[in-house]
Parts: structure tokens; C-alpha cells; sequence
């Protein structure tokens, strides 16, 4: 454990954290994917399988769990909360999700370290968590106005995966076996789609405006 | 060479 993976998994911890706040302060889930939320589910479920039968540390069974449960909260909220669910933007989320599990689960069939079902459904979880982003993002593009918690919410999880890239390239350095291309590329095609929300959000954010992406 | 992965990550 470095202090950038610490930083990362922080991050990713916090962004979970203000998306939770969120929703159970203002009742309102309005610029949320359910999309996004209901696929980072189904990667915790397929990544976390190893719960049951390997242990690293009582700080990655805390955070799996904590994952797990955060995120099925989050889905449970805006799929059946009487007041939350009736803010969700159920026109705009439109995103097919065939579009992205399929690819994803045909892609981890023939790229993957071992043809085991939990090899299989590991290797599923790290390219499906590239790419579930997506629904959020063409959401965000499709609001007029995005609400700063969502805003930061976003710019959470890319400080995350940014995060976890410096973890990558200082275990890289520092370890003799550390040879990931599966996770490597997967986690440099997921941060790179986070560039350009960056980008407006850093403009924005020097001019001191409400995030807005162009259309 | 790609070797499994240590699934120490989270």
C-alpha cells in the first residue's frame, strides 16, 4: 500500500460519500445516472466475488464491503425512495446498457489470465468499471444545469482514478512483478474519458461559474 | 509478459 492508491481509494471513498450526502440531504437525485450507479453495482458484485474466498486485509475487506453496500444504498434510493426516485431523470438517462456489458463480457472471454468464472467475471468488472462512466457523463452534457454536488461528485472519481494511475506507475517502479496490462490500459482508457469533463470543470471553475459542458 | 494480476487492488 502507497500513499497514492491510499489518496485514490480516498477519493473514490469520498465521491461515494457526496453522492450519498446528496441524495439523503436534498431528497433529489436529479443529475444522477442510474445508469452509471446500477453498472459501478454490478462491478463491485463481479470484482468482489473474492470476498468469499481470499483475504488481503482487514483495510480491503472494509472498503469491499463498504463499496458493496454504498452502492446498492445509492441504487436503492433512486430506483424505490418514494421522494428521490420521482427527481431522477428517467428521459434524459437513456443509455443502453447492452452497449456497454456486452462488449465489455465478450472482450473478458478472450482477453483475460485464466478461462475460471471468477477470473472471467474479475476481468469483466475492471473493463466494465472503464467505461461506466459514460451514462453519467452524456447525462451531464444533456443538463443545463449541473448542481455543483454533481459536479464534484464526477471530479471525485477522476481524482481517484488518477490517483490509482501514480499508484500503478510507482508499483511499476518499486515492484518486480508488476506487469498489469489487463488493468493498465482498462484504467488509462477510463481516466481518459474523464479529460474532458475536466477540462470545462476547470474552466468553470476559474471563472467561478456553475459547471455547464457544451452540447 | 502479462502476469495474473495480484488482486491486492481494490
Amino acid at each position: 500500500m502507497n500513499l497514492f492508491r491510499l489518496c485514490g481509494d480516498m477519493f473514490h471513498l469520498l465521491s461515494i460519500m457526496v453522492l450519498l450526502l446528496k441524495i439523503r440531504a436534498t431528497r433529489s437525485c436529479r443529475g444522477i445516472s442510474l445508469k452509471t450507479q446500477e453498472l459501478y453495482a454490478l462491478v463491485f458484485v463481479c470484482r468482489y466475488l473474492d470476498l468469499f474466498y481470499s483475504f488481503i486485509s482487514v483495510y480491503n475487506s472494509f472498503m469491499k464491503v463498504t463499496f458493496l453496500a454504498t452502492a446498492f444504498s445509492i441504487v436503492r434510493y433512486m430506483r424505490y425512495d418514494k421522494v428521490v426516485k420521482q427527481t431522477y431523470d428517467r428521459e434524459q438517462d437513456t443509455f443502453r446498457y447492452v452497449f456497454l456489458i456486452a462488449p465489455c463480457l465478450l472482450l473478458a472471454l478472450v482477453l483475460n489470465h485464466r478461462f475460471t468464472l471468477t477470473e472471467v467475471l474479475w476481468t469483466f468488472s475492471i473493463y466494465l468499471e472503464a467505461v461506466a462512466i459514460l451514462p453519467q457523463l452524456v447525462l451531464m452534457q444533456r443538463t443545463q444545469n449541473i448542481d455543483n454536488l454533481t459536479a464534484n461528485y464526477v471530479a471525485l472519481l477522476g481524482a481517484y482514478r488518477g490517483f490509482y494511475i501514480l499508484n500503478w506507475i510507482y508499483r511499476f517502479a518499486t515492484e518486480r512483478h508488476y506487469r498489469q496490462w489487463i488493468v493498465w490500459i482498462s484504467g488509462v482508457i477510463q481516466t481518459a474519458l474523464y479529460a474532458d469533463f475536466f477540462f470545462y470543470y476547470a474552466l468553470c471553475w476559474k471563472a467561478n461559474k456553475r459547471l455547464q459542458l457544451p452540447a | 509478459d502479462d502476469e495474473e494480476a495480484p488482486k491486492d487492488e481494490l
